[in-house]
């Protein structure tokens, strides 16, 4: 049989007893639990392949519970001198926008196909952003790529730009773009790469219906040739290393309005 | 554990009896109790819960329990009303209840768990962990 999950001291010093509750009391309050912490049901498609905790996005959160909030949870942040860039790279502002945050969610990128949208040597990402609880106010966004050197096309001595479009459009197959950010790339670095995208982020919570994803350019800073392909340059996409996927983060400021779910 | 059997073989026979009365009743002693943190954990591990919610492995919630009794000592942190509120109970014990046993101090905990098959959050909760407990 399960065990329970509950344990509750009875109050005598050194005794500690487990009692056993019945399976109706044992749902109750694990729906209790749940509601509590806004968690009115299991995630939906999880029960039969549950999901993965190598991914990036959601190494990139465990990265940050694990070295960022502190210890012992206590009501200020821990001290800079005690906090870890870690494998994801994370930087003052990261640190900045987590002590701010009240959510901190991420987005794996996805082959989402929208009509209309012809793709040239970019590449398009697309992100699932419904869950996004309404009212939350938007700290900051940023899409994480990771660049990696195993590539045999990497010019040496070469450094790319990397930029970030909103598709805004996608009549007639043709396709208008809007810059949201850019990061340039040089030979011999290795690591994660973040552009900001609060503004698209911004965007597609509040239009559902616009979101056509991103899409992502990559020329040579020198504008020497056209545009690459992002994987001749060593950005790992949905198909590559399930730990170097590209995804987005957002960080959150509650709105103070508690969610209520119907069960 | 043969022990605890024996004994428990020996008093299930009277064990309605002995929750009936209110002398021997665990949960009246346990009452009469100076206030106190007392613990709760709630194990999401044992909860199957874990291939849902990725960390921490349980939310350890502790709680308080136990009376504010006249006299309030240092040991129960009491606030200065909940002595005005005892000196009121002493007078009229029929009328005015007691100081409550409630936490004076609380911390935050963080969840990180999967909002479906991808995509994942991280969640801040105030107030959620007893740190300590006293009479208000």
């Amino acid at each position: 049989e399960r065990m329970s999950g509950l344990y509750v001291d009875n109050g005598f010093d050194q005794t500690i007893v487990h009692r056993v509750i019945s399976q109706r009391e044992k749902r109750e309050v694990e729906h209790e639990i749940l509601n509590l912490l806004g968690l009115p049901d299991r995630p939906k498609n999880t029960a039969a392949r549950p999901p993965q905790v190598k991914r990036s996005a959601p190494k990139f959160l465990l990265d940050i519970y694990k070295n960022a909030l502190g210890e012992d949870e206590d009501e200020k942040p821990i001290g800079e001198q005690q906090r870890r860039a870690g494998e994801f790279d994370l930087t003052g502002q990261d640190f900045r926008a987590i002590d701010q945050s009240d959510v901190i969610m991420t987005f794996a990128a996805r082959n989402h196909h929208v009509p209309g949208v012809r793709h040239e040597r970019g590449k398009r990402l697309w992100f699932d952003v419904s869950e996004v609880p309404p009212g939350e106010h938007i700290i900051s966004a940023e899409l994480r790529l990771y660049r990696s050197m195993d590539v045999k096309n990497w010019r040496k001595n070469g450094s790319y730009m990397i930029t970030a479009y909103r598709v805004l459009k996608t009549e007639n197959g043709t396709r208008e773009l809007q810059y949201v950010d850019a990061v340039n790339t040089t030979a011999g670095k290795e690591g994660w790469l973040t552009l900001n995208v609060s503004e698209a982020l911004d965007h597609w919570v509040n239009n559902p219906d616009g979101n056509k994803g991103l899409y992502l350019s990559v020329h040579p800073a020198d504008r020497s040739v056209h545009e690459v392909r992002p994987e001749d340059v060593g950005i790992v996409g949905f198909r590559g290393n399930p730990d170097k996927q590209p995804f987005m983060v957002g960080y959150f400021k509650s709105s103070g309005i508690r969610e209520s779910k119907v069960r | 554990q043969k022990r605890d059997a024996r004994r428990k073989k020996k008093s299930e026979s009277s064990s309605l009896d002995y929750r009936n009365n209110p002398y021997t009743d665990p949960g009246v002693q346990y009452n009469s109790r100076t206030c106190k943190i007392q613990t709760l954990y709630v194990s999401f591990r044992d909860l199957k819960w874990q291939d849902w919610i990725i960390a921490p492995d349980g939310y350890d919630a502790y709680y308080c329990s136990g009376e504010c009794n006249f006299p309030l000592n240092a040991h129960m942190n009491a606030t200065n009303h909940a002595i005005v509120q005892t000196l009121v109970h002493l007078v009229s014990p029929g009328k005015v209840p007691k100081p409550c046993c409630a936490p004076t101090k609380l911390s935050p905990i963080s969840v990180l768990y999967f909002l479906d098959e991808s995509n994942v959050i991280l969640k801040k909760y105030k107030n959620m962990v007893v740190k300590s407990c006293g009479c208000h």
